[in-house]
């Protein structure tokens, strides 16, 4: 494997976002890219990381290889390259280690580190395609705040999407919390956009703390997309450029 | 407030 990225930064977030759900994981790299699938321990949520091969120029993997690797090990090591700094990750075919090397594109300093490399004997799911009742796009930084605004309140957010908008609600000890989003254009900021599309109105609830886990990933793309349909999780998605992307998934609390 | 699904239960193994 020889993949090069052109800002470590992207690495670094991707890892930072995802550190505190899931801690040891495969990087299966083939001719297609580094993909990442987790779950958290207690198997709520899901962790599913694609890096297309074309995110990195150049991309060379000769052979399929499953990198394991701790990830506050790779963090400890990405926090080592300068946000800017180009990254070279390097392996061998049946590795020990996986490579790390930031190139300064402004000075001549080179950093390079070995981190050692785990087996990690890690169950792979299979995602099935969904058509999803509602789709939802709205700014990352929204939803981050809803998520964080809520969580302070309760537990569990119910999110509802009608034609009317999507609303975002909860209840706790102190009281009632609800915020209504109605489809928006802002022709002036795009990115403010809120998009609804809904094949039929949906309602389900999901556990807050996960929620506000996902939105780590806010600072990795200025929009985010949910999805759900009844009795299957949510995905909640970060695209990243050259179609890769950064996915969660969780299981929604059923029953009453 | 419900019982917290499993991942597990909707995404099978591959």
């Amino acid at each position: 494997l020889e993949a090069r990225l052109e800002q470590a930064n992207l690495l670094k977030k991707v890892v930072d976002a995802i550190k505190d759900l899931v801690q040891d994981c495969n990087f299966d790299c083939n001719d297609s890219g580094i993909a990442l699938q987790a779950m958290d321990n207690s198997h709520v949520a899901l962790v599913s990381m694609m890096l297309k091969a074309e995110s990195f120029s150049p991309f060379r993997c000769d052979r399929n290889i499953a990198l394991g690797i701790n990830l506050s090990s790779l963090m400890k090591v990405l926090r080592c390259a300068q946000n800017e700094d180009i990254l070279t990750l390097k392996a061998d075919d049946a590795p020990d280690v996986v490579n790390l090397v930031f190139e300064s594109s402004e000075s001549d300093r080179l950093s390079e580190y070995d981190i050692k490399l785990m087996d990690i004997d890690q169950e792979h799911l299979g995602i099935p395609e969904t058509e999803y009742s509602a789709t939802i796009s709205m700014p990352a930084a929204e939803f981050q705040r809803i998520c964080r605004d809520l969580i302070a309140l309760s537990e569990s957010v119910a999110i509802e999407a009608t034609k009317e908008g999507v609303k975002f609600s909860c209840s706790g000890d102190i009281g009632n919390g609800a915020v209504t989003l109605r489809s928006h254009t802002n022709v002036e900021k795009p990115e403010l956009n809120v998009d609804i599309a809904l094949s039929e109105p949906v309602a389900l609830t999901f556990s807050l703390k996960y929620l506000v886990n996902f939105c780590k990933a806010s600072g990795l793309s200025g929009t985010v997309k949910l999805c759900l349909s009844s009795e299957v999780p949510l995905l909640v998605e970060y695209t990243l450029a050259s179609n890769s992307y950064l996915r969660f998934y969780l299981a929604p609390k059923i029953g009453d | 407030e419900g019982t917290q699904a499993n991942i597990t239960q909707f995404f099978g193994g591959s």
